[in-house]
């Protein structure tokens, strides 16, 4: 565990924990990619079915299991509780194009052939364009709420964070995982546009919205 | 086992 780890993990646990106060706070999941949140409640549930087979510590179990649980909270809110307030004209991003792809990618391209690693693989590619609905959304209704972009900045910041963290392990652990790295690159890029807009806009004051 | 150092991580 390293400093980079750490925050990166809090970084991760803020973006979740901001998302699911401002759908409850507010009553309303307006703005938000119901399909984005379907997503990474899955990549979640593939990726952490180690918990059932191996304990690494306390701090992975409670930290995995609270991801889990605020994912599907998440998911719950906007298509169970707030469910008038979902915004699903918006959100018309076409998901097979990335899953079908990222199925593909997770049989060919892996560390062993085994269900668990294909899994495991699988959710590491899906992590990485996760997101493309929420930027979808948000490119198409041209504007997000600021407390939205905040959800989109640690989210973000939270993979950039891990690559800092492999290149830190590589150097002082000899540890380098090339699939979780390329992910984690590609997954960092694609927020590289909404950070210039969130540094020069957000963070001074003004709403985010896009030219028409 | 290639691979499952890493499952430490989240």
């Amino acid at each position: 565990m390293n400093i980079f780890r750490l925050t990166g993990d809090l970084s991760h646990l803020a973006a979740i924990i901001i998302l699911l106060l401002k759908i409850w706070k507010t009553r309303s999941c307006a703005g938000i990619s119901g399909k984005s949140q379907i997503l990474f409640a899955l990549v979640f549930t593939t990726r952490y079915l180690d918990l059932f087979s191996s304990f690494i510590s306390l701090y992975n179990t409670v930290m995995k299991v609270i991801y889990i649980m605020c994912a599907y909270a998440t998911v719950y809110l906007i298509y169970g509780k707030f469910k008038a307030t979902y915004d699903g004209n918006h959100d018309t991003f076409r998901v097979e194009f990335l899953l079908i792809p990222v199925v593909l990618l997770a049989v060919l391209i892996n560390h062993a052939f085994a269900p668990m690693e294909i899994l495991w693989t699988f959710s590491i590619y899906l992590e990485s364009v996760a997101i493309l609905p929420q930027l979808f959304m948000i490119s198409k209704t041209g504007e997000a709420e600021t407390i939205t972009t905040h959800y989109l900045f640690f989210l973000g910041l939270y993979r950039t964070l891990y690559l800092f963290n492999w290149i830190w392990r590589f150097y002082f652990e000899g540890f380098f995982d090339l699939i979780a790295v390329v992910a984690g690159l590609v997954q960092t890029i694609l927020y590289c546009d909404f950070f210039y807009l969130y540094i020069t806009k957000v963070l001074k004051g003004k709403k985010l919205s896009l030219p028409a | 086992r290639p691979g499952s150092c890493q499952k430490d991580e989240l």
